[in-house]
């Protein structure tokens, strides 16, 4: 029975598409079955995990113009459902559609039994494609930067996971908020975390793992690979393998 | 007659806010009577300026339900027409409005005589409220982080904005390119901008002013300062005044 995790934060730019890819490649070494999941029409997980471009994706999926079998990529022990551009297109299709916030979770209950973890990379926003992912997960995940002390767009997610689990979603729990780019030992990023740390609201919903910032982790995107592939030996490698780890843990798996 | 200028890329975390706030404050320190306006509901650059919410801003505005002087925000020789998160909202019935790419033109035009520059700060999507920036604008600046090597995204911004120029706004120009920030003197960084300044598409069309990696950046945002106010001897405050500066030139303006 797969654990469907969603990746998500309507800020940009807060590594959840790093996240899916070396999470998930964490995972993968750990001998799990990992599928990995791109939502956002931009595409940069699908072009980070592999070459050239695909005619169908998650978009034609969900409308229905093909099956699993077309659109479902591996690479080793990692498996990917890409997007194609034209997601942008069907998500303006899918908003039309009666109980459209269903349709990604119908997709990914038939693949519940091939993997131990699905996990989703959401967009840069709180619309349509990010409400599947979170109708369709147990958990989800936020990554984030220790950048403010507001915390604003942290409220809003909080918010919007509400809705979800209440109205559509029972089971949806938040796995944790994910610092993620940390610059090492500063003054401010410290007060930030702090912070956090000390809220009510956010008591035991952070991860133990912080994400440092670590160059490597951009330039294996680039190189189109994982972080262990790129550099096993980086903080990048070390902090998703320890990720993976807590994550596994929590799950009483090994 | 104000220089309107849409600073956008669908992207997230490139630096779009940060840029809007601290190209616009340089430019107010060179005496520049200087407009910002927040088109993005999670208002992160509304939060910056200002302490507080507001229960009208660009949303409002553009649906009709307030006036100009309703929501215009000044502080110092710097003002602001905030976004609130209605806007999401309000995205929508602007979606079925008709000539809907034109409703921010029409709102700027009442402003073109009362300041030299207006900045336009996009959400990360090419949505219909990125549209309308690049309807309004005469020109567009696109930060972005040197981070691979496929500029697949820059493609699809020059497709779009090559749109908008052809159908809706014939004098829309690319002011340039901003690197942002740019870790120093990496091999890969210096790979990925000679990439894009060897690639003939991009000739020309970079600013020759990068905007380095500074945490001060970060932390001035967080102190709802802008860099000059926070950290006046910092690489942030150099490099966005290098960057006035030579978009001041570019104008003919000092
Ligand atoms: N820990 C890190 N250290 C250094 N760079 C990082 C780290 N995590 C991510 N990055 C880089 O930051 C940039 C943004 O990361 P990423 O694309 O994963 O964020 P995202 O949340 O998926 O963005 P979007 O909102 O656009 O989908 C990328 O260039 C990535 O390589
Ligand atoms: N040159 C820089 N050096 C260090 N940090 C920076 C720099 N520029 C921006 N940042 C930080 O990076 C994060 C993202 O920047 P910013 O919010 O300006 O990007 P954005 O493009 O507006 O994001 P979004 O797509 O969510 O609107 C912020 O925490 C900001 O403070
Ligand atoms: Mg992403
Ligand atoms: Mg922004």
């Amino acid at each position: 029975m797969a654990n469907i995790i969603s990746v998500i934060n309507n800020k940009g730019g807060t590594g959840k598409t790093t996240t899916v890819l070396n999470l998930g490649a964490a995972l993968a070494k750990r001998k799990q079955r990992v599928l990995l999941v791109d939502l956002d029409s931009q595409g940069n997980l699908t072009s980070t995990f592999q070459s050239g471009t695909n005619d169908m994706g998650i978009g034609e999926l969900l409308v229905g113009n093909c099956s699993m079998d077309d659109v479902l990529k591996t690479n080793g022990n990692l498996s990917l459902i890409p997007s194609t551009d034209k997601l942008l297109d069907f998500e303006f299709q899918i908003n039309n559609e009666p109980g459209r916030e269903y349709m990604l979770r119908e997709q990914l209950e038939k693949l519940a039994d091939d993997f131990d973890f699905i996990l989703i990379d959401c967009p840069p926003s709180l619309g349509t494609l990010s409400i599947n992912s979170l109708v369709a997960a147990n958990s989800f995940i936020v990554p984030m930067q220790a950048e403010n002390f507001a915390f604003i767009g942290l409220d809003r997610i909080m918010l919007i996971t509400e809705k979800v689990k209440k109205r559509m979603n029972p089971s949806l729990e938040l796995d944790g908020i994910l610092f993620v780019k940390l610059a090492p030992r500063t003054k401010f990023s410290q007060a930030v975390i702090s912070n956090l740390t000390n809220n009510q609201n956010f008591q035991g919903k952070l991860f133990n793992t912080y994400i440092r910032q670590d160059i490597a982790l951009m330039e294996s995107g680039a190189f189109k690979q994982t972080i262990f592939e790129y550099a096993p030996r980086s903080r990048g490698s070390h902090d998703y393998m320890d990720l993976a780890k807590e994550i596994l843990k929590r799950y009483g798996k090994k």
